[in-house]
């Protein structure tokens, strides 16, 4: 399940 | 991928790689505070979980396995290299993780976006990397001046942390819903912390003079 928010930021 | 974001991963690579490969190849770390790296690398631990988990693009997994592998490796110069060990200022670098690492644990686990393992370790790495300099700047007042080393390294730093706050800016303006309060919040406070260290950083730059920082 991907995480709440998308997190694409290092 | 913006140009903000790209040029703050870039700048952020730079401060850690160009870090590990001075310590390398002067085998000395005068100046730098381990505690700082010490956190550092536990922010990373704790944001990277997923590495492995969900693969989101190779530029992210590359970065992040990049920035696992030289924070780690300048904790293990800095602990164990028996050159390098010798030039760590054990006496002036004393400022307590636990004053830090407690607080940013049971913000995490207050503020989250979902009360998970990960959700709270990620909230956990963004409150950490926030405060995570400040063992570094007690250090640099500490020893009163500061030589390029640390200098370079904190200035990347805040560059990059600068430059992330132009990227949150742009992607609020281009992207609906994109918004995260957590990390932008952390990383005003982040960047705050570095603004008094460049003031004296560009005045001295320009002044010409060794950096002085107030006691």
């Amino acid at each position: 399940d991907a995480p709440s928010t998308k997190k694409d930021e290092l | 991928m913006n140009l903000f974001r790209l040029a703050g991963d870039m700048t952020h690579l730079l401060s850690v790689v160009v870090l590990l490969l001075k310590i390398h190849t002067i085998k000395s770390c005068a100046g730098i505070s381990l505690k700082t790296q010490e956190l550092y690398a536990i922010v990373f631990a704790a944001r990277y979980l997923d590495l492995f988990v969900h693969f989101m693009s190779l530029y992210n997994t590359i970065m992040k396995l990049v920035f696992l592998a030289s924070s780690f490796s300048i904790v293990w110069y800095m602990r164990q290299h028996k050159i390098v060990r010798r030039t760590y200022d054990k006496e002036h670098d004393t400022f307590r993780h636990q004053f830090i690492l407690l607080p940013c644990l049971v913000l995490a686990l207050l503020i989250n976006e979902k009360f998970t393992f990960r959700e709270v370790m990620w909230a956990f790495s963004i409150y950490l990397e926030a405060v995570a300099i400040l063992p570094q700047l007690v250090l640099l007042q500490r020893t009163r001046n500061i030589d390029n080393l640390a200098g370079h390294y904190v200035f990347f730093l805040g560059a990059y942390r600068a430059l992330y706050i132009l990227n949150w800016i742009y992607r609020y303006f281009t992207e609906p819903h994109f918004v995260h309060w957590i990390s932008w919040i952390a990383g005003i406070v982040q960047t705050l912390l570095y603004a008094d260290f460049f003031y004296y950083y560009i005045t001295s730059w320009k002044n010409n003079v060794k950096l002085e920082l107030p006691a």
